[in-house]
C-alpha cells in the first residue's frame, strides 16, 4: 500500500480528484491526470472560480488562464486570457504538444485554440452577467486602478493618468476571497 | 482556481492550473495561474507544487518553483509550502494566497496565509492510503 500514485489538488474539488484518480488507474500519465481533473472543473465550474461563467472583466466577459507541466520533460503548455473557449486546459496541452511555445495570450490563443480543433462558443451566463450589472451598480467597486482620474475608489471609469502621480493605497482594502482571486 | 498535481507510481511528475482569474479585472488581465512556476511545477527530480489566490501578488514570487526547490534540498512538503508563504508575507502581510506541495515519495502538504477571512484552507488528496479522494484542511499560518 505505497504512497503512490498521489493526486492532490487545490479545494475540495472531490470530482477533479476523482477524474485524475481514475485516468492513472485506467493506464493514462500523469499529465493526462491532471488534463482530465482539472477539466472536470471547467466543465462543473466546481466553486466558480474555474470556467465560464464567473469572474467576469470589467467589460463583463470571462476569460480563462490554465496551464500544464509535465515534469519529466519539463515541457509546459499555457493560456493566458484564452477567450470563447471552454476547455482551457485542453488548449493548454496542446500548446505542449503541438508547440515550442510555452504561453500563447488573448485571441491569438483562440484562434490557435480553433486550429486544433476546439470550438468557440460564449462563456458569459446570466451569473456572470448578473454579478457584471450589480458591479456596475455599485460604482465599479472594487477595482483594479489607482492614481487615476476620476477616482478609482469612487467612480467607474474610463480613467486617465492622474496629472500629478499621488500614492494611492489599492482600492480594495479588506484581502480576502470575497473580493476574488485566482 | 483548481491546481492539481500528481506524483505517479514510476517517478513520474505532472502539475497544471485552470481558472477564470480575478473578478472584475481589467480587460486582458492574466494572473498567475498559467505561468510556470506561480500557479504550478512540476520536476521529476525533485517533486511538485500548486498555488491559488491573489495571483497579482504571487505571480511574482514563483511560489510552486520556490516549494519544489526546498524539497529539492530534502525539506518536507508542508515546510517547504510554509516557507513559501512566509517569503511572500514579508512584503505582502494581507495577501490571499495558499499553496500545495508534493514530494518524491508521494508525502505532501499545504500551507496559507491566515487573514480574518481566510483561517483554514481546503484540499483534496487520493492515494492508496486513502483508497477514496479525502479532504483535509491546513491552518493558515
Amino acid at each position: 500500500r505505497s504512497p503512490l500514485p498521489l493526486v492532490l489538488n487545490t479545494w475540495p474539488f472531490r470530482d477533479a480528484t476523482e477524474a485524475a484518480w481514475k485516468t492513472l488507474a485506467s493506464g493514462g500519465s500523469a499529465v493526462d491526470a491532471v488534463e482530465n481533473g482539472c477539466a472536470v472543473c471547467e466543465r462543473e465550474q466546481c466553486d466558480g472560480t474555474v470556467g465560464f461563467g464567473g469572474s467576469p472583466d470589467e467589460l463583463g466577459e470571462t476569460t480563462l488562464d490554465a496551464m500544464i507541466m509535465d515534469g519529466t520533460t519539463m515541457d509546459v503548455g499555457a493560456v493566458g486570457n484564452l477567450r470563447r473557449i471552454k476547455n482551457a486546459i485542453g488548449v493548454a496541452r496542446k500548446v505542449l504538444e503541438h508547440t515550442t511555445h510555452t504561453l500563447l495570450a488573448g485571441e491569438s490563443a483562440t484562434m490557435f485554440a480553433e486550429s486544433m480543433g476546439f470550438t468557440k462558443e460564449d462563456l458569459s451566463t446570466n451569473t456572470s452577467q448578473a454579478l457584471h450589472s450589480d458591479w456596475l451598480a455599485r460604482n465599479c467597486q472594487p477595482n483594479c486602478w489607482r492614481n487615476v482620474i476620476p477616482d478609482a475608489s469612487k467612480y467607474c471609469g474610463p480613467y486617465k493618468p492622474r496629472g500629478i502621480l499621488k500614492r494611492d493605497a489599492p482600492t480594495y482594502k479588506e484581502t480576502g476571497d470575497n473580493y476574488g482571486h485566482d | 482556481t483548481i491546481g492539481m498535481v500528481v506524483i505517479h507510481k514510476a517517478g513520474h511528475t505532472a502539475a497544471g492550473t485552470s481558472t477564470n482569474g480575478l473578478k472584475f479585472k481589467i480587460h486582458g488581465r492574466i494572473g498567475d495561474s498559467p505561468i510556470p512556476g506561480a500557479g504550478a511545477y512540476a520536476d521529476d527530480t525533485a517533486g511538485a507544487a500548486a498555488a491559488t489566490g491573489d495571483g497579482d501578488i504571487l505571480m511574482r514570487f514563483l511560489p510552486s518553483y520556490q516549494a519544489v526547490e526546498y524539497m529539492r534540498t530534502g525539506e518536507d512538503p508542508t515546510i517547504a509550502c510554509r516557507k513559501v508563504i512566509s517569503r511572500i508575507q514579508k512584503y505582502f502581510p494581507n495577501f490571499f494566497g495558499a499553496v500545495i506541495c508534493a514530494n518524491l515519495t508521494g508525502s505532501y502538504g499545504a500551507a496559507c496565509n491566515k487573514l480574518p477571512t481566510f483561517t483554514h484552507f481546503s484540499f483534496m488528496i487520493y492515494n492508496y492510503l486513502k483508497n477514496q479522494p479525502t479532504e483535509e484542511k491546513v491552518s493558515c499560518i
